[in-house]
């Protein structure tokens, strides 16, 4: 069919695009992905949320608006709005919440051509994609729709992660993708009764994917952020309250 | 090309074999598989895993058979042995391991069946295969290449997670696989110092899938097992040696 046109691919575009990837599901991507947005939207920023995890598609909840659909206006539609941030979800787009979305390759590509073209975003200044775990077709796909789009690869403090999440970054790397940078994820955690550091998940995971990235790419990929391993931030995602709106020390790490 | 020749699906069979399956990735599902395969054989059985999970493949580390591959001889292949389980993983025949693995849907309907055709497993009793993460091609290929497959779903404790193992689960009944029972992994954690039980992931996420499931397939689908958060199943799966070989607590959950 016909080429979409995409608003974000195109050279003028002042949207910085940035996709939200992982090597391995479940490290917090997505609640990432939604605090960084909340937080940017509390500074004042025009933010966007794509949810392009097929197969998880956790943003509905996170944002508090699982079971909302954009509105329907001819070719376009309107996306739903929380927190001062609009969301698209694949989700949206299936007859049934609970009906198992069991795309195959070719399709995940033009599912996402559509919802970056038929969507009035308006005028953004952020986009963020919330990315399948993993290095599949979606993420070749995000390159090939917008090669201006960056990646940021989420991972968890231990070491045998990185290998995983390095791997994210490699095939951003091969579609010629910028790699910005590396968050780590439920690192330590006090006990909620004697204040003991526990060590859930190890440490030193991100600093290891940011050297390995910084090795591959031959040039400096940071290590942003660390982000605790915090209940509040887990019952705010469940509940649909990103915590960046009640905890200001959490908030200040998402800056 | 030809039909490839699967000792497994043939009706004379005498080898259990169960997808592992799970909504999300990070929830357990390879280290449950592990654990399963190590305590299966400690216990006198023939095992053998397949680690189908393209995206993630951690099943070589957690087996301490990292940087092995199968001997090829003509056309059949021997897998790698450790702990008496016998692995193959699609990991091994990638060129380089660090290499990103992005296959799309038609072709790894064809490594699945070549994997499942090409190896030499020998007589095993179970043969336990880690699905990717969600409801993608591979959990679809398993049920149309051995339609006498089954279906264990490994979630969290938190309620917000069940929905989404609860599409795992939907695949599966749809493309009529039986569904064995729900995991629930990471349950409460003791604190290392005072001992206080810290509840991570909320609570009751495996009996709402159960539930859910059994509302589905309008049978019981029971939940089989809760499997506390470990720090040393971790750190075991880190460096390759599952904890059930360690601690026969955790190997009577596993039994
Ligand atoms: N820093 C954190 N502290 C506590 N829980 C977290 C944190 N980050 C994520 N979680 C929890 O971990 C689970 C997985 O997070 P999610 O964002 O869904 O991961 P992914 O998108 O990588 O699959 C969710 O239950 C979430 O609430
Ligand atoms: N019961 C448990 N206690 C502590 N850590 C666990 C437990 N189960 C899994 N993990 C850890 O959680 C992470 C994710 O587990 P993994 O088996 O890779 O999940 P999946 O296969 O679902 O992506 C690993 O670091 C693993 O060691
Ligand atoms: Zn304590």
């Amino acid at each position: 069919g016909r080429e979409k046109f995409i608003p974000f691919a195109q050279p003028d575009s002042l949207t910085r695009v940035i996709g939200i990837a992982s090597g391995k599901g479940g490290v917090g991507k997505s609640s990432i992905t939604v605090n960084l947005a909340v937080s940017a939207a509390k500074a004042g920023f025009k933010v966007g949320i794509l949810d392009a995890d097929v197969y998880g598609h956790s943003i509905p909840r996170l944002m508090g608006v699982l079971d909302q659909r954009p509105t329907a206006i001819d070719q376009t539609f309107i996306p739903v709005e929380n927190f001062g941030v609009k969301v698209v979800s694949m989700e949206m787009f299936k007859p049934e919440r609970s009906d198992p979305v069991a795309y195959r390759g070719p399709l995940l590509h033009r599912v996402l051509e559509q919802l970056l073209s038929d969507a009035y975003w308006g005028d953004l200044d952020l986009l963020l994609i919330d990315l399948p775990p993993g290095t599949g077709d979606i993420a070749i796909s995000l390159g090939q729709l917008i090669p201006a789009s960056e990646i940021l690869v989420v991972t968890t403090p231990q070491i045998a992660a990185a290998e995983v999440a390095e791997r994210a970054g490699r095939v951003a790397h091969q579609i010629k993708q910028h790699i910005l940078g590396v968050v780590e994820n439920m690192s330590d955690a006090p006990c909620p009764k004697c204040g003991e550091t526990i060590n859930l998940f190890g440490s030193g995971g991100g600093a290891e994917t940011a050297k390995r990235l910084s090795d591959l790419v031959g040039a400096n990929v940071p290590l942003i952020a660390k982000v605790p391993f915090t209940v509040a931030l887990r019952t705010g995602g469940d509940n649909g309250e990103p915590i960046v709106l009640v905890d200001e020390k959490i908030n200040q790490i998402f800056k």
